[in-house]
Formats: C-alpha cells, sequence, structure tokens
C-alpha cells in the first residue's frame, strides 16, 4: 500500500 | 540570552531518545513560551512535534526568540554526559553559535560544561490544525510498544480497527496473520494501567509499522500514550511529559492500492 508524504496534509507556513 | 534550567536531566535525555532515531538535524525554538521543536523525517513520511512549556523549568529566561539548530545525535551524546539526577542548565548568547550544556549534580560537588556548536538550519515548518478526531485511544506506552513490536515480526503495516470499547491492531505477512484485540478497562486502579476508547465513528486505517516502532522510543516519556485517529488524516501518537509538555507523532495513514 502507497505511504503518502506528510507535508500533503498539513500547511506550509 | 536565553537560559533556561530543569532540576533532572533525565526528562530531557529521554526527550533525545525520543527523536534521534527519526531525525538527524532540527531547531529548537526558543521563546517566553517555552522550547519546541517540529520536524518531519527525512523521507518526510512523518513529523515530530515537541512542546516544553516555560512553567515546567525551575528557571527559564528568553530576552528575546532564538532557533537553536542542533545535530540531534551530537546533541543525544552530549545529553548522555549528563547523570539523569543531574541538573541542567541550557544557555546560549542571542547571536551566538554555540549552546552551553552545564550538568550540575544533586550534591553541588561537580559541575561540567560541554558547548555544543550550532547550526545554521533552514527548516520547513507546517501548520498543524487542532481538530477533532473519530477516535482517541489511550493505553499504557508500554502495551502499545509490545504491539508494534510483536507486530513487526508478521508485517511491515498495522490496520487499527476501533470500535466502541475496544480496538483490533492487526496484520497481515507472507509467514502468517496476527490480530490484538485491546479491550478498554471496566476498572482500574491506577491510571497509568488504563485503556480507554472513544468513538464519535468507528475508524479503520492502517499505519506502516516501521514509523510507529520509532514513535515508541517515546515510551519512557510517559506512562501512558494516546492515539487520535480519523479517516483520510495523520495519526497522531502523543506522549505528555508530565508537568512539562509533550512528544507528538504524525503519521498519514497507508493508502488502498
Amino acid at each position: 500500500m502507497p505511504q503518502p508524504s506528510i507535508s500533503s496534509f498539513f500547511m506550509k507556513t | 540570552m536565553f537560559e533556561c534550567r530543569l532540576p533532572k536531566a533525565e526528562v530531557l535525555k529521554k526527550t533525545m531518545d525520543a527523536l534521534k532515531d527519526l531525525i538527524k538535524e532540527a531547531v529548537w525554538d526558543v521563546s517566553a513560551q517555552g522550547l519546541s521543536l517540529q520536524s518531519m523525517d527525512s523521507s518526510h513520511v512523518s513529523l515530530v512535534q515537541v512542546t516544553l512549556r516555560t512553567e515546567g523549568f525551575d528557571t527559564f529566561r528568553c530576552d528575546k526568540n532564538i532557533a537553536l539548530g542542533v545535530n540531534m545525535d551530537t546533541m543525544q551524546k552530549l545529553m548522555k554526559c549528563a547523570s539523569n539526577d543531574d541538573n541542567i542548565t541550557l544557555k546560549s548568547e542571542d547571536n551566538g553559535d554555540l549552546l552551553s550544556l552545564i550538568f550540575e549534580s544533586p550534591n553541588g560537588e561537580k559541575t561540567s560544561e560541554y558547548e555544543m556548536k550550532l547550526m545554521d538550519l533552514d527548516i520547513e515548518q507546517l501548520g498543524i490544525p487542532d481538530q477533532e478526531y473519530s477516535c482517541t485511544i489511550k493505553m499504557p506506552s508500554g502495551e502499545f510498544q509490545r504491539i508494534c513490536r510483536d507486530l513487526s515480526n508478521i508485517g511491515e503495516s498495522v490496520n487499527i480497527t476501533v470500535v466502541k470499547g475496544g480496538v483490533d491492531f492487526s496484520a497481515k505477512g507472507d509467514i502468517g496473520n496476527a490480530k490484538i484485540h485491546v479491550t478498554e478497562s471496566s476498572n482500574v486502579d491506577n491510571e497509568k494501567d488504563a485503556v480507554t476508547v472513544e468513538v464519535n465513528e468507528p475508524v479503520n486505517l492502517t499505519f506502516a509499522l516501521r514509523y510507529l516502532n520509532f514513535f515508541t522510543k517515546a515510551t519512557p516519556l510517559s506512562g501512558q500514550v494516546s492515539l487520535s485517529i480519523s479517516p483520510d488524516v495523520p495519526l497522531v501518537v502523543a506522549y505528555e511529559i508530565e508537568d512539562l509538555g509533550h512528544v507528538k507523532y504524525f503519521l498519514a495513514p497507508k493508502i488502498e492500492n
């Protein structure tokens, strides 16, 4: 199963 | 000028142990609120966030906000030079390139001072929103560590299914399958032994055990761990550090092919 990157879930500040 | 003092080095040693396998470099942000750190692991799969609040320190002085870029391996090595019972002082000038770590034995007869070179790091920061979760599980941290370790013998991933009153942790692999069911405690004398399961709606998600096993390096910090889970958002694995703050890890669920 593919593992999404954590950065795709949170906005950059 | 930044200077803070903790009565026991042990808590900071354990905090470094909880981080150093996951992240190689990080920035400690120092403000009047305390020390905080946020970093993704090198493959950007997980995120760790640490807060150590001012109120938990013996003394805390921060004249202006500063960012202390550190090599985690180096800082952990230096922290290991402190005895658990030593009190510890961290000190840095506003525009300095050194962090002083001063360890003082409880009887005051031995003082050790180490200086660590700071690094100029540009680390991407992410905004973590406050949100409600579908399920929150609280359980003994040692039990969660054991489950993650044991299921790693079977497969690479754990499927977590939360329903009212209990949680299933299951794994599948080439050698076979495993399922561990944890039931909510009905009556517990000691709070740290309790399992509580709050369910707004049942969830069923899959996570990489490799990262959960990294997260359980924080086990010595807290008797309890909390798992906050909602569909399609990162799992939060949180360890409270008594009277001082927390270490929180975030991991996105694996997605179906």
